[in-house]
């Protein structure tokens, strides 16, 4: 499964 | 990271700068919008919620540090200070900012990445900051006399949000499962929401004349 976290912007 | 990204928070941060030079040496607020300053604070506060959970980076953490502390040390001189409060236009900014709070949280609620307390927080920031500047918008339009400062700041807050999509658009050709519809649509929104200003700024810094708005 994909990893939400790749929320990396501000 | 690539240099639209990169560009984006640079101009961000110069916003923010910007914002703190003005209270800071001049001891004044006035031409900004202290609604528009709270609903960026709450913005921070609800998306910055994983800080203390994922660590991405450095550079992210430091940034995320330095945006939660600007947005609430900028409500607090604006409230609090002595004599930058003085300095603060409340009769123009008339903007009913809890109309707005209510409809992103509704939203967020609706339609998100997940159903987790996080992601909807995360949603709802994005929704909210969409809408954030209008405060700022509506008062600088009724304030006569725009001070430099105070026009800089809303000119590199959306240049913040057009250089974020330039970031999305190559984001999307070289990480296709790089996929947030949610901040992209919103914030196409919230660049639309600047355009009008952007007009008049640029033609205002062509003609070498003060920046007006029409009422």
């Amino acid at each position: 499964e994909h990893e939400q976290y790749e929320k990396d912007e501000l | 990271m690539n240099l639209f990204r990169l560009a984006g928070d640079m101009t961000h941060l110069l916003s923010v700068v910007v914002l703190l030079l003005k209270i800071h040496t001049i001891k004044s607020c006035a031409g900004i919008s202290l609604k528009t300053q709270e609903l960026y604070a709450i913005v921070f506060a609800a998306r910055y919620l994983d800080l203390f959970v994922h660590f991405m980076s450095l550079y992210n953490t430091i940034m995320k540090l330095v945006f939660l502390a600007s947005s609430f040390s900028i409500v607090w001189y604006m409230r609090q200070h002595k004599i930058v409060r003085r300095t603060y236009d409340k009769e123009h900014d008339t903007f009913r900012h809890q109309f707005i709070l209510l409809p992103c949280l509704v939203l967020a609620l609706l339609i998100n990445e997940k159903f987790t307390f996080r992601e909807v927080m995360w949603a709802f920031s994005i929704y909210l900051e969409a809408v954030a500047i209008l405060p700022q918008l509506v008062l600088l339009q009724r304030t006569r006399n725009i001070d430099n400062l105070a026009g800089h700041y809303v000119f590199f807050l959306g240049a913040y949000r057009a250089l974020y999509i330039l970031n999305w658009i190559y984001r999307y050709f070289t990480e296709p499962h790089f996929v947030h519809w949610i901040s992209w649509i919103a914030g196409i929104v919230q660049t639309l929401l600047y355009a009008d200003f952007f007009y008049y700024y640029i033609t205002s810094w062509k003609n070498n004349v003060k920046l007006e708005l029409p009422a």
